[in-house]
C-alpha cells in the first residue's frame, strides 16, 4: 500500500542506487548523467544481481523493497568481487 | 558462503592482533572484551589461535577512523558504511577500520561492535559476504541479540582452515529453508489476514500477494521479543498477538510490545504449577475462545470472562481425533483448524471431528 513519492524524493533514490550499485557491486563510474543512467543496461542488470544477492524480487526497478535493504546500514566491503 | 575472490588465506594458524585506538563510546576494557570474544567465535571452530599484542606490527590490526583513512575506501559519516576489512596478507593485509562516526555499543543499540566485528574478522580471514541471512557473513547490519555463528559461516571458514582440534567445536545455527520438505515450526499465527510461522530466531511470512516466502528475523519487528517462540495466537477482537516462551508470553499490537509485558501464564490464565509451558494456541474469533495445547492435553480459556472454562484440561485424542497426542502449531483459518506436529499438518474440521486433509508443515509456501 506505498503511496506515490514525491519527484525529490524520486531523484534522491537514483542516485542512492548509482552510488550503491557502484560501491558494492562494481559498476563503473563513467561519470555519465545520472538521470540518463537510470534506465542504463548495466543498472538494470547490476540492480537485478543485487536483488537477487538479497533474495529480493528481481525486478530490475528500484522498488520499495529494494530501496529498503539499500538504506539499511551494512559492512563497506562489496558483495561481489572487483 | 562466498570466499574471497583468489582464495587469499594466512599460512599461520598463530595470529596476532593490535588494537591501535579506541572508541570513546565504549571503555578500552569493553572494546578489548568485544574484539576478544569476536575472535573466539572464528577460533572455536578452526585451528586459529589469535594473540592481542600491545604494540608494534600485529597480522590484524585495528582502528577506529572516519571520512577519508586513506585506504582508498573512505567511510561516510554516520550510518551507510559501518566497517570493513581487508583480505588476508601482509601490510594492510587483514586489517579492519570502524567507522568512528558510528556509536559504537556493546547492547543492542545501534552498533553493536562485537556483532559488526565479528563479520569483518570473518573478511580478515578470507571470507567473503554470504547470502544467507543468517549467517554472521551476510552484508546487512542485523543484530537478533545474540551473536553466533551460523553453520554457513562455519562451513565457510572450515573450508579455508580446517576444523578446530578441540572436539568440542560448536556447530552453528542452521537457516531455515522453507522448501525443506524436513521443515517443521514453533509456533505459527494468523497476523491481520496473513499467516506467520516461526524457527528457532526466525519468521516466514506467507501472504496470497508475493509469491515468494519472507524470511527474516523476528528481531526485525519485535527486538525485545526472544527467539525460540513456542505458541503464538491472535487476539483478533483486540488486534493483538501473544506470543508464548517457557511460562511468560508478550501481547503484541503491531510491533509494538505492550506495556507490562512478558506476563506469567499461570497467574494470567490460571494454568496450574505443572505447566511448564505452551506448545500451541489458537483462539476462535467468533467465540472468544482460546485453546491451549500442552503435551497431550489442551485447556480452553474464556477470553471475555478471562477464565479457563470449567472441565479442563481434556485429552487432545478425544475431542481431536487423529491429530496425535501433540501438536506443535496451530492456526484457524475460514472455519477449519490446522494443526501441525513435526512434518505432518492436519485440516481439521471442529464440526465433525474429522480430519479433512493430511499435507506437509510448509504446504502453504507453494514449493
Amino acid at each position: 500500500h506505498s503511496f506515490p513519492v514525491a519527484p525529490e524524493t524520486q531523484q534522491q533514490d537514483v542516485e542512492t542506487v548509482q552510488k550503491y550499485l557502484e560501491k558494492y557491486y562494481d559498476l563503473k563510474d563513467v561519470g555519465t548523467h545520472i538521470e540518463r543512467r537510470r534506465n542504463s543496461g548495466s543498472v538494470v542488470e547490476k540492480l537485478k544481481q543485487m536483488q537477487e544477492f538479497f533474495g529480493l524480487r528481481v525486478t530490475g526497478k528500484p522498488d520499495a523493497e529494494t530501496m529498503k535493504v539499500m538504506k539499511q546500514p551494512r559492512c563497506g566491503v562489496p558483495d561481489v568481487a572487483r | 558462503f562466498v570466499l574471497t575472490q583468489g582464495n587469499p588465506r594466512w599460512e599461520k594458524t598463530d595470529l596476532t592482533y593490535r588494537i591501535e585506538n579506541y572508541t570513546p563510546d565504549l571503555s578500552e576494557a569493553e572494546v578489548d572484551h568485544a574484539i576478544e570474544k569476536a575472535f573466539q567465535l572464528w577460533s572455536n571452530v578452526t585451528p586459529l589461535t589469535f594473540t592481542k599484542l600491545p604494540a608494534g606490527q600485529a597480522d590484524i590490526m585495528i582502528s577506529f577512523v572516519r571520512g577519508d583513512h586513506h585506504d582508498n575506501s573512505p567511510f561516510d559519516g554516520s550510518g551507510g558504511n559501518l566497517a570493513h576489512a581487508f583480505q588476508p596478507g601482509p601490510g594492510i593485509g587483514g586489517d579492519a577500520h570502524f567507522d568512528e562516526d558510528e556509536r559504537w555499543t556493546n547492547n543492542y543499540r545501534d552498533y553493536n561492535l562485537y556483532r559488526v566485528a565479528a563479520h569483518e574478522l570473518g573478511h580478515s580471514l578470507g571470507l567473503s559476504h554470504s547470502t544467507d541471512i543468517g549467517a554472521l557473513m551476510y552484508p546487512n547490519y542485523i543484530f537478533s541479540g545474540d551473536v553466533q555463528l551460523a553453520q554457513d559461516d562455519i562451513n565457510g571458514i572450515q573450508t579455508i582452515y580446517g576444523p578446530s582440534k578441540n572436539p568440542t567445536q560448536p556447530t552453528g545455527s542452521q537457516t531455515p529453508e522453507v522448501c525443506d520438505s524436513k521443515l517443521t515450526f514453533d509456533a505459527i499465527t494468523t497476523i491481520r489476514g496473513e499467516l506467520m510461522f516461526f524457527k528457532d530466531r526466525f519468521y516466514m511470512r506467507a501472504n496470497s500477494v508475493y509469491p515468494e516466502v519472507e524470511l527474516n528475523f523476528i528481531s526485525v519487528f519485535w527486538p525485545s521479543l526472544p527467539s525460540g517462540i513456542e505458541a503464538a495466537y491472535e487476539l483478533a477482537e483486540r488486534d493483538e498477538i501473544r506470543f508464548f516462551k517457557g511460562s511468560k508470553y508478550w501481547a503484541v499490537l503491531g510491533q509494538d510490545v505492550l506495556r507490562g509485558y512478558p506476563k506469567d501464564i499461570h497467574s494470567s490464565f490460571g494454568f496450574p504449577r505443572t505447566v511448564k509451558h505452551i506448545d500451541a494456541a489458537v483462539s476462535e474469533e467468533d467465540t472468544g475462545k482460546t485453546y491451549f495445547f500442552v503435551a497431550n492435553k489442551y485447556w480452553r480459556y474464556d477470553e471475555y470472562k478471562r477464565s479457563m472454562d470449567a472441565g479442563y484440561p481434556k485429552m487432545i485424542a478425544h475431542d481431536f481425533p487423529g491429530i496425535g497426542h501433540k501438536v506443535d502449531a496451530v492456526f484457524k483459518k475460514d472455519g477449519f483448524f490446522y494443526f501441525f506436529h513435526g512434518t505432518r499438518q492436519y485440516k481439521f474440521d471442529a464440526k465433525t471431528k474429522r480430519i479433512l486433509s493430511l499435507q506437509k508443515a510448509n504446504s502453504w509456501f507453494n514449493c
